[in-house]
């Protein structure tokens, strides 16, 4: 039963896929598992899709774990698809947001490098896929979007954690994800969700000229890190990306954003300055909750801003 | 599974942008194998790297002969993961 699950450990892609299995035999009209794609090496990539009905309503994109190595996040997702399914019918704003539009969460981004990480190397961080005329593995797959790709702020070197890819959307994982937000059609807000150093970052990351909507995702940023700072205190640095850490192109949201998915924001969840990508298990749940905070407040703000 | 036993993650302040570029000179010595977990960004900003064993002298010599603090985040990263090892284990044995 997905209510004995420990949430406060991590787990294997075995465990949270069976995990993920459970969630939808128990909330049958709420969840269902959509198959997007198949990896690298093959395995399955699933998003679950929480739907109270309608058809193609606009929806909410939330993806944890595309760099692999980032435990947390993975572990996070795992919780917010618990949260979701105990708050609907009980937290009134969930449940608005559940009644107009679909949530869409994909819990483990990169499955291949995930498994990596459990078998062979804690510290993968890219996708698995092999380059020719390398011996180097793996592209990093927030630097694989079609936007401003190849440009300053991702590596052309194999070998490099940031190596861009030999073109955009050359990982399967990343091409599935594109295909699918454009089959789909109607995604209003995007967040993807990384580990470490807190903050809350939106477009661009790619180029220093400022997001048309800059101003607003400016103070919806604010908004939602002062949710997530008022559970434990924990605070959040905010602001688009290339001003707030450095230049990255061919990222995530730059992308979305650029489909026109005005909502598109990039987590990187706690740092407590002593484990890094090591965060120990005791702080899942409280990384979690303080999360969910700053996330219903840009998903019920998307509910609420229509476009 | 790939072993980090004696490996450091060093958190580096670098107090300029000068030293900041002294940080990202790091980046480019390859044969280190230096894995940064937060990368150069700007000054003040703090800027993690995981050393292997065999690189942790020169990396140092290199911070301090530029006058750039750091100190030691994670002392031994092999030790760490076998504590997570051990946590995941002791859930498994529980849950069956």
């Amino acid at each position: 039963s997905t209510d004995t699950f420990s949430y406060a450990t991590y787990h294997t892609l075995d465990e949270i896929y069976e995990f993920t299995d459970l969630l939808v035999a128990e909330h049958p009209q709420l969840v269902s598992k959509i198959q997007i794609g198949n990896t690298f090496e093959g395995r399955p990539i699933y998003v679950l899709k929480f739907s109270t009905g309608g058809n193609n309503r606009p929806a909410i994109w939330i993806d944890t774990g595309i760099h692999s190595r980032e435990w947390v996040t993975q572990a996070s997702g795992i919780w917010f698809a618990k949260k979701i399914t105990e708050d609907y019918g009980q937290d009134p704003v969930l449940t608005a947001i559940l009644d107009s539009m679909d949530i869409l969460l994909e819990i483990v981004t990169n499955p291949d490098g995930f498994a990596y990480t459990h078998s062979t190397n804690r510290m993968w961080r890219k996708t698995r896929s092999r380059t020719q005329g390398s011996l180097c593995i793996g592209v990093d797959p927030n630097r694989n979007w079609d936007a401003g790709f190849g440009e300053p702020g991702a590596s052309s070197n194999p070998c490099s954690e940031t190596y861009r890819g030999k073109f955009a959307n050359s990982e399967v994982e990343v091409k599935s994800i594109v295909d699918f937000v454009q089959n789909h059609g109607n995604i209003k807000a995007f967040i993807s969700i990384h580990s470490y150093s807190q903050l809350l970052l939106y477009p661009y990351g790619y180029t220093s000229v400022p997001a048309p909507n800059h101003k607003e995702l400016d103070e919806l940023a604010k908004s939602a890190v002062t949710a997530l700072a008022s559970l434990y205190g924990t605070k959040y640095t905010y602001g688009s990306i290339i001003d707030t850490i450095y230049q990255a192109s061919g990222n995530t949201v730059d992308w979305t954003y650029n489909q026109g998915i005005k909502y598109s924001f990039t987590f990187e969840l706690r740092d407590t300055g002593r484990y890094g990508f090591l965060l120990p298990a005791s702080q899942i749940i409280p990384t979690a909750k303080e999360t969910w905070l700053a996330l219903l407040t840009i998903m019920e703000y998307t509910l609420n801003h229509p476009y | 599974n790939k072993n980090f036993v004696g490996h450091q993650v060093l958190r580096i302040f670098a107090a300029d942008e000068a030293q900041v570029q002294k940080v990202k000179e790091l980046e480019d010595l390859e044969h280190l194998q230096l894995d940064f977990w937060r990368d150069p960004a700007g000054a003040g900003i703090p800027i993690d790297v995981r050393v292997p064993f065999l690189s942790i002298q020169s990396v140092k010599v290199f911070l301090e002969s530029h006058g750039i603090s750091y100190e030691i985040m994670i002392e031994d990263v092999q030790s760490l993961l076998e504590e997570e090892q051990k946590q995941m284990s002791a859930f498994k044995t529980r849950a069956r």
